[in-house]
C-alpha cells in the first residue's frame, strides 16, 4: 500500500458516495447514465469473485464489499426507486458494442485461462470503457450538473492515481500487471477531455455545458 | 510479481 494507491481508492469511494448522495438527496437520477452504472455493477461483480476464494486483508474485503454494495444500491435507485426521473431517451449508448468485444478480448488476452482469471480480466477491460455511456449522454444533452462533474472527476482521478501506484510498485516492488496497466491508461485517457473541461469551466464556477 | 489469483488491488 502506498499513498497513490490509498488516495486512489479513497477517490473511487468518494465518487461512488457522491453519486449515491446526489441521487438520494435530489430524489432524482436525471443526467445519470443507468447503463454506465449497470456496467460498473457488472465490473465489481466479476472482479471481486476472489472474495470467495482468498482473503487478502480486512481493508481489501471491506472495500470490495462496499464497492459492490454501493454499485447495486445505485442501480436500484436509478431503475426502481427513482425510475420516473431516469432519462432513458438520452441514455442510448449501445452497451453490447462494449460488452461483446470486451468479453472476446478477455478470453483471448489474459494471464491465465481459468474462469476466475478471465472474469477478472473482463472486469478490468470493461471498467476502462464503462463510463462511455455516461460521457455519451453528456455529449448528447450538451450539459451536466456540477455535482455530476465532481463525481466524474473523482472517478477519473482514481484511475490516474492508480497509474502512479503502478509506477511506484514497479520501482519499489518489481511488481507490474500489464493487463491492468494498459487498461488503466486507456481508462484515464478517456477522461482527459473531461478533465480539461472540469478545470477550465467547473473549477471556475461555471456550469459544464458543451458548445452546440 | 504474481498477478493471478486473489488480487490485493481494487
Amino acid at each position: 500500500m502506498n499513498i497513490f494507491r490509498l488516495t486512489g481508492d479513497l477517490s473511487h469511494l468518494a465518487a461512488i458516495i457522491i453519486l449515491l448522495l446526489k441521487i438520494w438527496k435530489s430524489r432524482s437520477c436525471a443526467g445519470i447514465s443507468g447503463k454506465s452504472q449497470i456496467l460498473f455493477a457488472l465490473v465489481f461483480t466479476t472482479r471481486y469473485l476472489d472474495l470467495f476464494t482468498s482473503f487478502i486483508s480486512l481493508y481489501n474485503t471491506c472495500m470490495k464489499l462496499i464497492y459492490i454494495g454501493c454499485a447495486y444500491a445505485t442501480v436500484y435507485l436509478i431503475y426502481a426507486k427513482f425510475r420516473a426521473t431516469y432519462d432513458g431517451n438520452h441514455d442510448s449508448f449501445r452497451v453490447e458494442f462494449l460488452v461483446v468485444p470486451v468479453g472476446g478480448l478477455s478470453v483471448l488476452i489474459n494471464h491465465d485461462f481459468s474462469p476466475l482469471e478471465i472474469l477478472w480480466t473482463f472486469s478490468i477491460y470493461l471498467e476502462s470503457v464503462a463510463i462511455l455511456p455516461q460521457l455519451f449522454m453528456i455529449s448528447k444533452t450538451g450539459e451536466a450538473e456540477t455535482i455530476t462533474t465532481h463525481y466524474l472527476f473523482c472517478l477519473g482521478l482514481y484511475r490516474a492515481l492508480y497509474l502512479f501506484n503502478w509506477i511506484w510498485r514497479f520501482y519499489f516492488e518489481g511488481f507490474f500487471d500489464m493487463i491492468a496497466i494498459v487498461a488503466g491508461v486507456v481508462q484515464t485517457v478517456l477522461y482527459c477531455d473531461f478533465f480539461y473541461l472540469y478545470v477550465t469551466k467547473v473549477l471556475k464556477g461555471k456550469k459544464l455545458s458543451l458548445p452546440a | 510479481g504474481r498477478v493471478t489469483g486473489g488480487k490485493d488491488e481494487l
